[in-house]
This record gives structure tokens, C-alpha cells and sequence, in this order.
């Protein structure tokens, strides 16, 4: 099995009863310099394939779960990892059998051109936005949870919200939609007369608009056939 | 229109009916 490089640490001996997640020394030169530096062993070549185990870093550099939210940070399905991973560039930082400078803090990495004031983030009061119920990431993957989120809101649906999120939208098949941005989403269905398909071979219908549901901004929905309301 | 749900039930009545 695995043990841990890191000077002190008896993961993966028979000492250690627990079990720790191993992460393998990368094989990129750039990184693998990086964790040579960081694990303090003398006269000791670290080399890909070799493993450190979770002890040595920061909590925060692991992902142990896949978090989805939507664009306002709303959490919307999560799914643990089998295998935890580290976040990219993370380096083992933690070494509790060393003297204590040889362990750094998150902070203290941070190159000197990363290094600077955090971006101040927009206060959202999610009361006071009628909409957050409603709001939600488009990213197919997560279609369901999508769909189950604005099913479940009691909020205040909006047209502006819905619009940004039409690819949602499940309709029957052999309909078409129609997507009018800030006026309107308009769903259409056609068919074709087949008697007059039989005149000739090559005779090509026109098809014609057969029914339509029309949704305005104020939410209203009209539905047409033949184009009669 | 309250929902999703609710246009996509007027679309699905709508095309059968």
C-alpha cells in the first residue's frame, strides 16, 4: 500500500490504525518543484507516483464534494467524491511532526502578483429580491434540480426569469419554441396536409401554423388555433 | 402563471386537446 512521504507521518504503516486519503506527488515539473519545497525532507528525492497523505494540507484545499449552485451562490445538489481531490496548485502545507516554521498557512503562499484585496462582495439581501427563488444556472447537467427548484418555489415567478432559463422549459414533442427577448416565448405547432402530399412526388407542403401558446410579460398566457385566439 | 409547471400542464393540455 501507500505511505506518506511526509517526514514523521506513519499513514499507510502499520503503526497508523487510521485511514487517510493519499494524494499522488504530481508529475508536471513546475508542481512537483513546488512540493519538493514544501516537504521539508533532506536528502530525499520526491518523485511522481509518491504520496502524501490528506493530513498535509489545508481542509480548504480538498474537494471532497461536487457543489452546484446557481448564479447566486445558492446551493443547489451536492455529491460527495469517492475520491477527494486537491483544488489546482495546492501543495502539501502541513506538517505536524516538524518544528512549526516549517508549516504554512494558506495566506503566506499567495504569490506577491495574486496577493491583493479580496474583491468586495455585492451585499444581496435575498429577501428583499422577489426573484432568488426562482433564479437558477442553466447548465443542463443539472436540469432536474433545476426544474425541481422553481417547482417547489412558492415565490414570485417572473417572465424576465423565466426567459433566462427558457432551455428548461419541457414541451410537448413536435412543438417549437420561439424565444422574443424581454416580449415573449411563444411555442408553435404545425402540420402538413398529406392529401396534398400524394399530387406529386415532388411536391413539397407548406406547413401550417395549427396551434400556439403565447407567453407576454405579464406572465398572461394566450393559446390560438388556426390563429384564432 | 405561477410556475413553470403551470405553462408546461397548459402546453401538454393544449396539444392534446
Amino acid at each position: 500500500g501507500h505511505r506518506c512521504i511526509a517526514p514523521g507521518c506513519n499513514s499507510g504503516y502499520d503503526s497508523c490504525k487510521e485511514k487517510y486519503h493519499f494524494f499522488t506527488v504530481p508529475k508536471d515539473d513546475i508542481q512537483l518543484r513546488e512540493w519538493t519545497k514544501a516537504i521539508p525532507r533532506k536528502d530525499f528525492l520526491i518523485k511522481p507516483r509518491q504520496v502524501v497523505c490528506e493530513r498535509h494540507f489545508h481542509e480548504e484545499e480538498i474537494l471532497r464534494k461536487r457543489i452546484m449552485t446557481d448564479k447566486d451562490g445558492t446551493i443547489l445538489a451536492e455529491a460527495v467524491y469517492k475520491i477527494p481531490k486537491l483544488k489546482e496548485g495546492a501543495i502539501p502545507s502541513i506538517f505536524p511532526n516538524c518544528p512549526k516554521y516549517l508549516s504554512y498557512s494558506l495566506k503566506r503562499r499567495k504569490l506577491p502578483l495574486i496577493r491583493s484585496s479580496s474583491p468586495k462582495k455585492k451585499k444581496t439581501d435575498k429577501k428583499k429580491d422577489p426573484q432568488m427563488d426562482c433564479a437558477f444556472n442553466s447548465k443542463p447537467s443539472i436540469e432536474i434540480a433545476i426544474t425541481d427548484s422553481i417547482n417547489d418555489s412558492v415565490g414570485i415567478f417572473s417572465f424576465s426569469k423565466l426567459q433566462e432559463n427558457v432551455n428548461s422549459i419541457v414541451f410537448p414533442s413536435g412543438w417549437s419554441r420561439h424565444d422574443i427577448p424581454g416580449k415573449l416565448i411563444m411555442f408553435s405547432f404545425f402540420i402538413v396536409k398529406t392529401e396534398e402530399t400524394a399530387i406529386t412526388e415532388n411536391y413539397i407542403p407548406t406547413p401550417i401554423l395549427y396551434k400556439r401558446v403565447c407567453l407576454g410579460v405579464n406572465l398572461n398566457v394566450q393559446c390560438f388555433v388556426m390563429n384564432i385566439s | 402563471l405561477n410556475c413553470i409547471k403551470d405553462l408546461e400542464d397548459i402546453l401538454k393540455k393544449f396539444d392534446t386537446s
